[in-house]
């Protein structure tokens, strides 16, 4: 299973898109 | 479902909402006195959306939706959700394709183009690739269709290209989006509906691909 | 719909369709010749399913299906999908939230203590905050109901059930999960659901959390 796994298309950077898009789009509200 | 959209200005999914609710008519109204980094931080709306992220929908009757593909069906009608199971699965599915297929890529390469994000050579070229990939499966599968599931405009359509904005917008310049051209057509056929130019208004085709700017 | 599931074995995305199936009575087959690396990878597969992904559903009069959400839902029966429009988006809701709020946290978590994938600290430690909010957001939304939508299971229970699956088996320690008492609860009657049981087996909840192992 662990085999397969390593296959699986994850996206481990979301944290990182979804922390950076919300500093952009916080900073144009204020 | 009629009620009020929370969200910050120029977000691609809140348009996933609010294209829907142009097709169903439901009421929705964006709440204009919301300040993304300071509303959606506020004890009220923690207490109605604990994660604190936008969009969010409020019923009039007081439900709480948060998730883009869930608001958007909640406004959605018969015709977007999909008569039978078999044409929601569909629709599921392509809703889903948008959020695991293309976000990432398209996160990936836009961001750093624009400044939200820093520039990282390996994971923009790897970006640009499962884009290829993904607009390539989009292209085989819009070879004989109008629309993705059935004979008439569905959520598969909306979510799939309200996720593909920014890509069109800023980087798949004529050469890049040239073997393409089944998506070509149909992205070019939803902008121009008049649902989705009421909330998206006038759309430019990128011509010259962003780059990363220092 | 009945037809043949296309999956490697143990995959918590195949469990979903197969759970579901076991609710509502759809014939779903496991194709037994199924090889990972290979079969998806042959021509004839890619022509059905040009990603070449797994899990990946074939219906019994030739429709294809990819996304491990939609298929379930193809497999499923009203009860599971939700009666109303409104049932229905926040299942949808719940079934996107897994997808984007655990799966992501999970994985970066326990991937590297099954040798899957590089360790890195900074990552693994925002992980942790992040399945802390996801859990708690859901410990919250249980507190007052035994199932996510509705009275009865769905596919919202079923989905963020299964994503669950590999932090409360390897991470998700006694002390760790302490807080999240009604995610427990729910949690626990779900593993012991006879249609659950007979997916997933008889499933040990972590008694210590694993390390990343060099």
């Amino acid at each position: 299973m662990a085999l397969e796994l390593a296959h699986e298309n994850i996206w481990f950077d979301k944290w990182r898109a979804d922390d950076a898009e919300r500093q952009f789009y916080e900073n144009k509200a204020q | 479902a009629s009620g009020t959209l929370y969200t910050y200005p120029e977000n691609f999914r809140a348009f996933k909402v609010l294209i829907s609710a142009q097709y169903s008519g439901s009421k929705v109204n964006v709440d204009s006195n919301f300040v993304f980094g300071e509303t959606n931080k506020s004890e009220a709306f923690l207490k109605k959306f604990p994660l604190g992220k936008v969009p969010a929908f409020e019923t009039s009757d007081g439900k709480c939706i948060f998730e883009s593909n869930a608001i958007s069906w909640a406004v959605a009608n018969e015709q977007l959700r999909g008569k039978s199971a078999m044409d929601q699965a569909q629709i599921v599915s392509w809703m889903n394709f948008a959020d695991n297929e293309i976000l990432p890529a398209s996160c990936t390469w836009v961001f750093p183009c624009l400044g939200i994000m820093q520039f990282n050579k390996g994971n923009s070229e790897r970006a640009k690739e499962d884009v290829k990939k993904a607009l390539g499966a989009l292209n085989t599968h819009l070879l004989p269709r109008t629309f993705l599931v059935g004979e008439r405009i569905s959520l598969a359509d909306i979510s799939v290209c309200c996720t593909l904005l920014h890509l069109y917008q800023y980087v798949l310049e004529p050469a890049f989006r040239k073997p393409f051209q089944n998506v070509n057509r149909w992205f070019t056929t939803m902008i121009n509906q008049p649902q989705v130019k009421a909330i998206i208004g006038d759309f430019k085709l990128c011509e010259k691909m962003a780059q990363f700017d220092n």
